[in-house]
Formats: C-alpha cells, sequence, structure tokens
C-alpha cells in the first residue's frame, strides 16, 4: 500500500483479516493486560486501515471486544452482564515489533450509535472521532475568538465557524496529548494551525514525498577531520 | 565539534520565510542551503528564489512535494539561481521563468552527510548550514521550547517535512537543534524550532545534505 494519507472512503477500511491479525491481536492483548483468565474480552468484529513507509507501518483498527459478565466486586462495584465495548486503537508495527500508540474505548449503546450514524455523518463529514462534550466547545469558544482575533480568521458561514471551533477543540485535545507526550521542554498548544484537522495539515503543509522517494544518489561529503 | 554554533549570529542565515499553503518545504529547505554555501564560499549573503525551484524543477512535485537531492541537481542543469527579489515566490507553480543572465548564484555538486549527529554537528560548524528532513509529529502545536517526543510517535520511518539545521546547543544541559522552518515568523520561536540532540529524534540525522559551492 503506497503511502498516502489516510483516505476518508470506506474501502481503504477493508484490510484483509491475514493484515489485521497481527495488530489485532497485539491490540487486544494489550487491553486484556493482568487480568485473569475467565475476565478478558473477546475479539468482535474488526476493520482496519494501514499507512506504510520504510519498514513501518501504522495501523488504525476500529473493533468490537465482548466483555464477559462480571461478578466479582473487587472488579466491578455492582454485577454486570455480558456488555460489547467499542475501540479504536492505533498500532505502530515496525520491525515486526508492535506498539499501542492510541486506545479510545467506549461501550457501544445501539441507540447512541444509530443517533451518532444518523446526525453527524449528514452534517459533519470530516468529523472522524465521537462528538466532543457540549460543554467542552462551549468552553473553548473565547479562546477560539482569541485564536481568530490573532490569527485574522474569518469563515464563509456560521456552519464553517461551528466546524472550525470544533476542531479547534478537538485540537486542543491533541495538544495536551502531544504535551504529555514530549520528554523535552516544548510548550504545545494554539498555533496559526489550531483549526486544521490533522488531514488538512498534512495534505497542505507537509511533503509525503520524502518518505516515498530516495531521489537522486549524493556522493558522501568528507567528514571533517578528512577536511 | 564545538560545544555550540549558531549561523545566524555570523550572517549567514536570511529571514525567516513562508511557504503559505504549499507544501514546498524542500525548496525552502535547499534554497536555505545554498544561501549558507554562498556566504561561506563568496562572502555574499543573498535571498534566493524557491518560486524558480517550484516553476523549473520537472523532477519535483512544486507544491506536492519533492526532495532536496532532485533539486540540487535542478539547480545545477538550471545554471543556477535566482535571487527572491528577480524571481519572487507565488505559492503555487507557474510556467517557468528562469534567465540564466539572472542566475547570481551557482552549485557544482550536492553531498548527504553522515547519520552520526556529532559529525553533523563538526560539519555544520565548519561547512554551513545543513538541509535535512523530519517527521513533523506535533509541530502544528509546537509553540517553543526543545522539541522531545517519544521516538514511536515521531518515527524516522515517516518523514514528512524539509527543513534547515542552521545551529545546535544545549539550553539547561539539554542539548539541541536550531531548525530554521519555512511557515513564517508567527509560528514556533520566531519561525524557529528547537528539536533534541542525540538521538535521532524524529530521523533529524536521516537526510541530512548540502550544495558544494567550489
Amino acid at each position: 500500500v503506497p503511502a498516502k494519507p489516510w483516505a476518508d472512503d470506506e474501502q481503504a477500511w477493508n484490510l484483509s483479516s491475514q493484515e489485521l491479525l497481527a495488530p489485532a491481536r497485539f491490540a487486544l492483548d494489550m487491553y486484556n493486560y493482568g487480568r485473569a483468565a475467565g475476565t478478558r474480552a473477546v475479539l468482535g468484529a474488526v476493520r482496519g486501515r494501514v499507512r506504510r513507509a520504510g519498514q513501518g507501518s501504522l495501523f488504525s483498527l476500529e473493533a468490537t471486544l465482548e466483555e464477559p459478565p462480571c461478578n466479582d466486586p473487587l472488579v466491578c462495584p455492582l454485577p454486570e452482564t455480558k456488555k460489547t465495548v467499542l475501540c479504536s486503537f492505533e498500532v505502530l508495527e515496525e520491525l515486526k515489533e508492535h506498539l499501542l500508540l492510541r486506545r479510545d474505548c467506549s461501550p457501544v449503546n445501539a441507540k447512541v450509535t444509530e443517533f451518532r450514524n444518523a446526525t453527524f455523518s449528514s452534517f459533519l463529514p470530516l468529523l472522524d472521532k465521537d462528538p466532543l462534550p457540549q460543554d467542552f466547545s462551549v468552553k473553548m469558544a473565547p479562546l477560539f475568538k482569541d485564536f481568530m482575533t490573532t490569527y485574522n480568521r474569518t469563515y464563509e458561514s456560521r456552519e464553517e465557524a461551528q466546524w472550525r471551533l470544533t476542531v479547534f477543540a478537538r485540537n486542543m485535545i491533541r495538544a495536551q496529548k502531544i504535551q504529555a507526550l514530549d520528554r523535552g521542554t516544548a510548550q504545545y498548544g494554539i498555533t496559526k494551525f489550531s483549526d486544521l484537522t490533522e488531514e488538512e495539515f498534512h495534505t497542505i503543509y507537509l511533503n509525503p514525498l520524502l518518505q516515498k522517494e530516495s531521489g537522486r544518489k549524493m556522493s558522501p561529503a568528507k567528514s571533517i577531520n578528512d577536511l | 565539534a564545538p560545544p555550540e554554533w549558531d549561523w545566524r549570529k555570523k550572517g549567514a542565515v536570511t529571514e525567516v520565510k513562508n511557504q503559505g499553503m504549499c507544501g514546498s518545504c524542500w525548496a525552502f529547505s535547499v534554497t536555505g542551503n545554498v544561501e549558507g554555501q554562498w556566504f561561506l564560499n563568496r562572502g555574499t549573503l543573498l535571498s534566493l528564489s524557491e518560486q524558480e525551484l517550484l516553476d523549473c524543477d520537472k523532477v519535483d512535485k512544486a507544491c506536492l512535494g519533492g526532495l532536496p537531492s532532485n533539486a540540487y541537481a535542478a539547480i545545477k542543469n538550471l545554471g543556477g539561481l535566482e535571487t527572491e527579489d528577480d524571481y519572487g515566490y507565488q505559492g503555487h507553480v507557474q510556467t517557468c521563468n528562469f534567465s540564466a543572465q539572472m542566475a547570481k548564484v551557482y552549485i557544482n555538486d550536492s553531498v548527504e552527510l553522515s547519520r552520526n549527529e556529532n559529525k553533523i554537528a563538526a560539519w555544520l560548524a565548519q561547512k554551513g548550514p545543513i538541509s535535512v528532513a523530519i517527521n513533523a509529529f506535533g509541530m502544528q502545536f509546537y509553540r517553543h521550547g526543545i522539541a522531545h517526543p517519544f521516538r514511536p510517535l515521531c518515527s524516522p520511518w515517516f518523514i514528512d517535512h524539509a527543513v534547515l539545521l542552521v545551529g545546535y546547543g544545549n539550553r539547561s544541559n539539554i542539548p539541541y537543534w536550531a531548525i530554521k522552518n519555512s511557515w513564517g515568523s508567527d509560528w514556533g520561536e520566531e519561525g524557529y524550532y528547537y528539536l533534541y540532540r542525540g538521538s535521532g529524534a524524529c530521523g533529524v540525522n536521516t537526510m541530512a545534505s548540502s550544495a558544494v559551492v567550489n
């Protein structure tokens, strides 16, 4: 699969079960890590897509997991019947080693799923994650206004502004995650790119050719002591 | 290598530029390097044209990306680079309008540098700013400080941005590369990005290269 940005259409999600087996099994093992036998979830349905470059592959998986009934008061305060959990995982496979980069799971409630499919897919086509809590977007509104003033942003319509506020709020969460995962002194937060989705930013400002093509061979430079 | 170095303090680096909504970082990385090489070998700092590379380097793909190694070859084959003033940046590809008579600088060759960061630092201190390519993880939200993402998040296998090493040093004992970006001076530290030095962070050591001006 040539290294290219995630395709948003359906077929991009249809990796063969053979390709999905290793990353999906790794993600399940990580999910069940530390659990005693008999209390572990089992894999239900799974679909995935992959972005590859060099020896690295980045799998993005969506899976349903079947949680067994729980009667152990140490694990669940109240007895729980069998339930289904919907998870999205990102698994980096590099030189046959796997690493779980992201795990987002939430109980599947049939009603909520139908609601989400029927409503959100209609007017926020690019929304690629669960909707943000309503109050979170409201909290972000003043920051977003400052952002628009600072970077002189205007949008063509109210819907576009509303959509960009949603992207901005989601990016604030992403920046916090990146901040938490940085071992240096860098500070991450609001920048002039904070109203762009990850896909938009990658497509507009970055240069995927660098990882796909090796370019013309150049002669090696003499090292300084040779000079 | 000296413990620290900064070509900005020695007049070898032009102002931070802005590629706009175009994936032309490769052109800015190369012109930044050639500007430094010309300064060190001819004593004049000239701001050079990226638009010439977008329009006239037919191997690379203008706003859809390119590779420094191809760009050096294009400059050599074209007969040199015009200045930014003579062939200004538009941020989208146009018909090639290069004139050899207008070229103010030329290059003789290009070289690929070692992947050893100490050798890269020594070469930089002696020979000038270096074109490099990195994984741009987190840069969308970078504001200041020394970035040091977890290696799997900033894997050297996913290189997607070209920039210019202009110096290196330590801040509170944390080693860094000083990197000139091309997203304008209202991003990062006045247009600069500081990346941890010594661990191959984000693949910074994987595609170091330079033009050669005899």
